[in-house]
């Protein structure tokens, strides 16, 4: 325990400094930490569990899997999120995952813009043993999302998970784009996409609050997966994110093999934190 | 901002608005406040406050009239002379001289190679780049698109299965056709893992570069001392590139691996273009941290 010996006063201090060390931020930890001094016996041990406790219950609150609900035919996932955090990675492991359970999966390569994009993605699907929907490279992302859905319809495909480029909150003409990729799979599609899942890596400071809030106020998220969480980063940042937004986490990547995807614990997850 | 609120809190101190070693706390706590929302990891956070605490209680800030800009001077003028010398320069030792770029998964290793590349031919330098990650999805053909877009000469990986034999055969192309730098980009990976860093160190052992460079996506928080300092300690760096810093990122990584790692920051990446990439300035750097 990050407790050993020292005054009520340090004890606190000490947890807070291992809350801010994992990236939860100085704001909430200290909101989290202030919340623990009301009424409870002193007790070192009770501290830090009590610690624990509340940071799991915060969580269990966007602790929500992805469940696919039947007859949603097909179910379109729209994939955000900024530069390098992990997007296309965890597409190919939804996607095997999706096929592993019996489910027919198309992919939409919708990253025209960065260099062999589309060629990383097709390599997925092969992996997964599902089509990739491509148009040339420096196209226009709308269009390739309209194929995708338009052919998941025509056969009835259960699932369709759209790749998009990586971006920056702060891009203006980028944030449009991705509306505009959302409204053109909705006129397709009146209740798609049914989940626009936004990728934060684990690694990342307080920016990935913004992120979140950004793309949020942008196109509305509604489910997120923190990746790279085999590292030494704890990915804290979702704390504030998840009492501030209350979105749903839906899983952790914790590797780059296409088994590395795990459903979010908020249990497991607090554990690991502190 | 942090100038504000010093201001402010300056102007509210007992003592009519002077700084005493009695008052100083509150303004430094405002400081490390700010510091700590700028991602700049802890430890590092209070290592640098004891050293603005010595500076402005050593330079009679307290005896100044506008002690508010006094602070903020020495807060800032310790940040860049931390953050670093101006324009730390690339060495060129070695025939031909290789750079090699590591670091995170998704930092933006392959597109840095692509960028100092095309810088580097820019200043009339006959550049070859050298796509040396096999584990990445179509990672070489990346590289090999983004060699095409800047027309440098990429090396031709043609079906070998293992980047020692790949980093070797490109060595000898170049030297054969007299490139003058040669850029080796590798494949993302963990400082934890002691296989792939093992790997690395492989590669370095052939290598041999004149520059061994972490590419580090600024937004990184409170971790960035891990990373730097797990891949200082396995290779050895002998700078720091930070990419992204076209978002709204504070960029306190930036501090907290000059610190922990003492390496210098050589460039910054800007842009996802090819162009993207400029020289580091710490001042302008540490007006972003502090906000
Ligand atoms: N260790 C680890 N690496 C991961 C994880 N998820 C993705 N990666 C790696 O992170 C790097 C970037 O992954 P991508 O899938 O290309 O990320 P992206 O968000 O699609 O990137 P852009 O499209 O360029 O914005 C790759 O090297 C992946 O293998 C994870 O959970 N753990
Ligand atoms: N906005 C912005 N994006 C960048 C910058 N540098 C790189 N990127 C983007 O970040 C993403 C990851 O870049 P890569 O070059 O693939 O990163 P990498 O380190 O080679 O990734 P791995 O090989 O998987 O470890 C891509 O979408 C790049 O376009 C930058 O300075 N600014
Ligand atoms: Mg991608
Ligand atoms: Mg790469």
């Amino acid at each position: 325990s990050v407790l050993g010996m020292g005054t009520r006063k340090e004890s606190l201090e000490r947890l807070e400094e291992a809350l801010i060390t994992a990236d939860v931020g100085v704001k909430t930890s200290s909101e989290i930490v202030g919340a623990l001094k009301e009424g409870f016996k002193w007790d070192k041990e009770g501290l830090s569990e009590r610690l624990r406790a509340s940071i799991s219950g915060l969580l269990k609150e966007v602790e929500s899997p992805l469940v696919i609900p039947p007859g949603v035919v097909p179910f379109v996932i729209m994939v955000l999120g900024v530069n390098g955090v992990g997007k296309t990675t965890t597409i190919g492991k939804l996607a095997s995952r999706f096929s592993s359970m019996g489910k027919s999966v198309i992919l939409g390569a919708g990253d025209t813009f960065r260099a062999a994009a589309i060629e990383q993605l097709e390599i997925w699907g092969e992996r997964a043993g599902c089509p990739v929907i491509k148009h040339s490279h420096g196209g226009d992302p709308g269009a390739v999302a309209f194929d995708a859905v338009k052919s998941a319809v025509a056969k009835k495909t259960d699932v369709v998970i759209l790749d998009t480029a990586g971006r920056l909150h702060t891009k203006v003409n980028l944030m449009e784009e991705l509306k505009k990729i959302k409204k053109v799979v909705n006129r397709e599609i009146p209740s798609a996409p049914h989940e626009n899942l936004l990728v934060v890596d684990a690694s990342t400071g307080q920016n990935a609050l913004n992120q979140a809030k950004l793309f949020n106020e942008y196109v509305g998220v509604t489910g997120i997966v923190i990746t790279k969480l085999d590292g030494t980063a704890k990915g804290g940042i979702i704390v504030p994110i998840a009492r501030e937004l209350k979105i749903p986490i839906r899983f952790i990547g914790v590797g780059e093999g296409v088994d590395d995807l795990k459903e979010f614990n908020a249990g497991e997850f607090a554990d690991a934190l502190i | 901002g942090l100038s504000e609120k010093l201001r402010g809190i300056i102007k509210d101190l007992k003592g009519h608005g002077t700084l005493s070693e009695a008052n100083i706390e509150s303004v430094l706590k405002e400081v490390r406040l700010a510091l700590l929302e700028a991602d700049v990891n802890f430890t590092v956070v209070k290592e640098f406050i004891s050293r603005v605490k010595g500076k402005a209680l050593g330079q009679d800030v307290l005896l100044s009239v506008t002690p508010a800009q006094q602070f903020i001077k020495v807060v800032r003028d310790e940040l860049a002379a931390t953050l670093g010398e101006t324009a730390s320069e690339l060495e060129f030792k070695g025939r031909p001289p290789v750079i090699m770029l590591a670091g995170l998964q998704g930092s933006g290793k392959t597109t840095t190679t692509a960028k100092l590349a095309r810088l580097l031919k820019g200043k009339g330098r006959n550049p070859y780049v050298v796509p040396a990650d096999l584990a990445r999805p179509a990672a070489v053909l990346q590289l090999q698109k983004l060699s095409e877009e800047i027309k440098v000469d990429c090396f031709d990986v043609a079906g070998r299965k293992d980047p020692v034999d790949i980093c070797t055969e490109a060595l000898r192309v170049a030297k054969i056709k007299g490139y003058d730098t040669v850029l080796v980009d590798t494949a993302g990976r963990l400082h934890i893992d002691a296989a792939l860093m093992d790997e690395l160190k492989g590669l370095k052992e052939i290598l041999s570069p004149s520059e061994v460079l972490l590419v580090a996506d600024s937004m990184t928080g409170q971790d960035a001392v891990r990373t730097a300092q797990g891949f200082d300690e396995a290779i050895g760096l002998t700078g720091v590139i930070l990419t992204k810093l076209d978002s709204d990122a504070r960029g306190g990584a930036a501090l907290s691996m000059r610190i922990s790692t003492g390496k210098p920051i050589k460039f910054i990446g800007v842009s996802e273009k090819t162009d993207g990439l400029e020289v580091f300035h710490p001042d302008r750097m540490a007006g972003r941290i502090l906000g």
